[in-house]
């Protein structure tokens, strides 16, 4: 399983949250207009928040944030 | 198996529920409109509940929540 | 194996039955008109009973309660 | 490999088979028109036994009973 | 590997015969005119036999006996 | 792997080979016309032989016998 | 993987090769017109020859030999 | 992973590579015209070279040798 | 999963980005206009960044980064 | 993964690489007008070079060398 | 997951990355004009960089470098 996250502009956040009991944030990656990032879920993340203009490609098609 | 929600109004709550004997909330994650969350069923997540207006995209394609 | 139930009325109920020699009830989770469950099978459920009026989205396709 | 079983009338009843040497009823749950049971099989049901009428959706598409 | 016989008239008989060196009828169930029964392969079963009229579905679509 | 033979006439045979540096008969289930008959490949049986008229659904489509 | 030979003519053969460093010969099944066989590769066969105008269907489709 | 070859012309070779650090020929099957080979790669073959007139059926579909 | 990097001017880089409860970058690869790169998920890299004018193949399709 | 190399002139070489920290050439197996080479990747091989005018079929269709 | 290269002119370079901490080139095969490569991902290798003009085949289809 993974995502594909194509900012539309700048300050695009794609925020990590923990595996667990808790939920919390990990880890924000921020990304400029145009920048791409591609994640998996993984051992230390269950779940992402994304937040800013970006278009975000899964095996379900792609979809837009913002 | 994953699940993608986009919030389309401020207010949305995406409820992780217990795994095991006892069916308890252990997280809401609060979204405002245009903001997504990506989740997993995990160790700790057997069932979810959607609050408020979203679109909710998963392998069976897509449905309205609100 | 998930299923997706939406709630078309308030006081939907999706009722978790227990897995092994015995068969009971475990778990009943209420729904309000336009909220969203996703829910596994697991451990502790190998049935599922839906109440009241709402949309079943599986691997089937969709299928309507009440 | 699970089945969702829809009651066109009251008094249906989905039947569980033990597995193992012998073959014996080992529950009968009992829905009333328009309730849903969605079940597997498991560690103790090989075979199930629908009497009433309803809708049997599985892998292979639908199929009335009664 | 799962197949579903619905009963088209009264004394259909689903027999399992026994997995192993030997292969004896270890069970038939008897079937009504609507009932439908939906068995599986097991430790126990590697074959089954169908007598009277039925309509059987299995992954490789239908087929009726009788 | 499984197979289904639906007898087209009174006295038609599968035959189960064994599995292992002998080849031998190991059972013949005799068929009645209209008898169905679902098999699988097993720990004992490899190969099987059928003789007399009927139809066989594979995951090749089917073929007649006879 | 599995094969099914149907002999369109008396004594066709399906021989079974042995598995291992040394390939030799361990079985010959002698068909008559209208039989069928259902073969499997195992432990002690890893490779099939066919002589005699038959009917092969594998996950290829259908060949004919002779 | 199986392959099948149908021999178009007698005296077709199918010649069976060893697999390990050193690459040489350990069998030589010799087919006459007609005559049909099903083989598999093993933990003995993991490579085959085909040299004569023939018809090799694979997933990929059909090539003709010779 | 893997992934394909087809930069379209000097200077693309392709970030990789440490698994585990820390995310930084581990690497940057950089490519010359016309150069490509096939990149894994890999036990030290749960998530790429892409800077700069390329195209990105994934199961997903193809989309477009700067 | 296996691939289906045929040659269409004399001198076709399908040439192994070997898998580890070194990349040598282990066997070049040559190949006349006509003569077909079926290859798996193994525990010895990890990369394959082909010289000469020849058809390769592999899971992504065909494409000719040389 | 393996890869199809084929150069479209002289000297194209194939070059293995270490898998690992530490991402170094460990191998470049070269190429000349029509010559055919096919690689894996390995042990040693997670990630390849083609230089100069050639066909690379993929589960995603074909796409030019150079
Ligand atoms: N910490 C949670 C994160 C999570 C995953 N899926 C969720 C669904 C709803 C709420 C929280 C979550 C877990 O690992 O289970
Ligand atoms: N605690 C329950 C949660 C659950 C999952 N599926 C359900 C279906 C119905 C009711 C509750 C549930 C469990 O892990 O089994
Ligand atoms: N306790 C039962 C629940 C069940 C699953 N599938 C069924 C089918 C019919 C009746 C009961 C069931 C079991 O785990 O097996
Ligand atoms: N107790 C039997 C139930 C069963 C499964 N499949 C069957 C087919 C026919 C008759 C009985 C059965 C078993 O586990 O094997
Ligand atoms: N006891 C036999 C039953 C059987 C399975 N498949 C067969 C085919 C032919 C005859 C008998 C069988 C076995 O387990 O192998
Ligand atoms: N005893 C043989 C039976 C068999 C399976 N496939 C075959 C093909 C040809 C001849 C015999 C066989 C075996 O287990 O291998
Ligand atoms: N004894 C050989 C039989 C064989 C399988 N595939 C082959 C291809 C060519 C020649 C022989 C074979 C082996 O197990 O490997
Ligand atoms: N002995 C070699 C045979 C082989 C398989 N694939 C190849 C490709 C090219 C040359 C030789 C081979 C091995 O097992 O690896
Ligand atoms: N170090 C993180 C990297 C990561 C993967 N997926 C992510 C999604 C969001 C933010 C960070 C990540 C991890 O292994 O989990
Ligand atoms: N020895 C190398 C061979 C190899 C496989 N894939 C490659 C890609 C590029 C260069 C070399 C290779 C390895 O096993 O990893
Ligand atoms: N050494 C790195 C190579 C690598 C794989 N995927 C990458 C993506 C980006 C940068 C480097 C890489 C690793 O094994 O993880």
């Amino acid at each position: 399983d993974h995502f594909i996250i194509k900012a539309l502009e700048d300050g695009v956040q794609v925020i990590g949250l923990t595996r667990g009991q808790n939920t919390k944030f990990h880890h924000a990656e921020k990304l400029d207009e145009g920048e791409l990032l591609v994640v998996q879920f993984t051992e230390h993340t269950s779940a992402m928040k994304i937040k800013g203009k970006a278009i975000i490609q899964s095996s379900f098609g792609e979809v837009r944030s913002g």
